[in-house]
């Protein structure tokens, strides 16, 4: 299964 | 205070069909504009980013930017209090730390109100960029949503392959693979009914199909989906919310982070 990339990793917390 | 009185009450309860089995508890952001919400899921995979225009309102008042803490199961068991032709106005006191909704009936011969409590939480929102995509695909929701639901048959992610031939989505497991593909519509005489791609560059990605099946729940809010593809950022899947003269009263995006290949 192909590992899962996390939002928070394209957009960053205002 | 914020008061703000919906006409089409079965907007708000489709709103909240659509994010309850994502989200476990989001901050409505209240202002002039209307009712924003924006919230990662618990395992920050998927984001959601919805707004509700204030002049799809009847009625709406907001004298300062209030952000609501709602618990969205709570929410959602009010919600499902209402008929569908109920008129479903909601209302909170800019110290509030509670919420109300009243439901009427169209006949206004069944009035009935829900005071919900208030949650504190730490509003925390992620930037998101505006992206021009690689690939816009428009196509019937209710396609969108069989896909997804066809293809989990086979395997827990669906490969989405977008050229200017179309769009193909696929999906491989222990049972099998299967390939699904859309052309582009020839004659567009039924938009709804339309496949669109407005390809810049071909792209392929891998989504869990786990997260677009709870995104699809929020088709009944239109007959049309948009998933917009660049590689290496998240999809993101929207459903526009229009009045039938066809203007824009909001919107419900999700974001979802691709998987990494091997």
């Amino acid at each position: 299964m192909d590992p899962q990339a996390a939002i928070d990793e394209y957009y960053i917390l205002n | 205070m914020f008061e703000a009185r919906l006409v089409e009450g079965s907007l708000l309860k489709k709103v909240m069909e659509s994010i309850k089995d994502l989200l476990n508890e989001a901050s409505w952001d209240c202002s002039g504009n209307g009712m924003c919400l924006q919230a990662m899921d618990s395992s920050h995979v998927a984001l959601v980013s919805l707004m509700l225009k204030s002049d799809g309102f009847e009625n709406y008042r907001c004298d300062r930017s209030i952000s609501l803490g709602i618990n969205l199961a709570s929410m959602s068991k009010i919600l499902k209090c209402a008929s569908n032709d109920d008129i479903i106005t909601i209302r909170a006191e800019d110290d509030a730390d509670a919420i109300t909704f009243m439901f009427e009936s169209p006949k206004q011969d069944r009035v009935s109100d829900y005071e919900m409590k208030l949650m504190n939480l730490d509003t925390e929102h992620l930037g998101i960029p505006d992206t021009e995509y690689a690939c816009v695909i428009k196509m019937p929701s209710g396609e969108f949503s069989r896909i997804c639901r066809d293809l989990s048959v086979l395997g827990d992610s669906v490969i989405i392959c977008c050229t200017k031939d179309g769009v193909r989505f696929s999906a491989k497991g222990d049972l099998g693979n299967g390939n699904i593909k859309l052309a582009q519509s020839a004659n567009v005489d039924k938009e709804e009914e339309a496949v669109v791609v407005d390809m810049r560059e071909a792209v392929t990605l891998t989504f869990s199909l786990r997260y677009l099946n709870f995104f699809t729940k929020a088709a009944p809010l239109s007959s049309q989906v948009s998933l917009s593809m660049s590689e290496d950022v998240p999809l993101m899947v929207e459903y526009k919310i229009n009045d039938k003269e066809g203007d824009s009263k909001g919107y419900v995006r999700y974001y979802l982070a691709p998987k990494i290949e091997d």
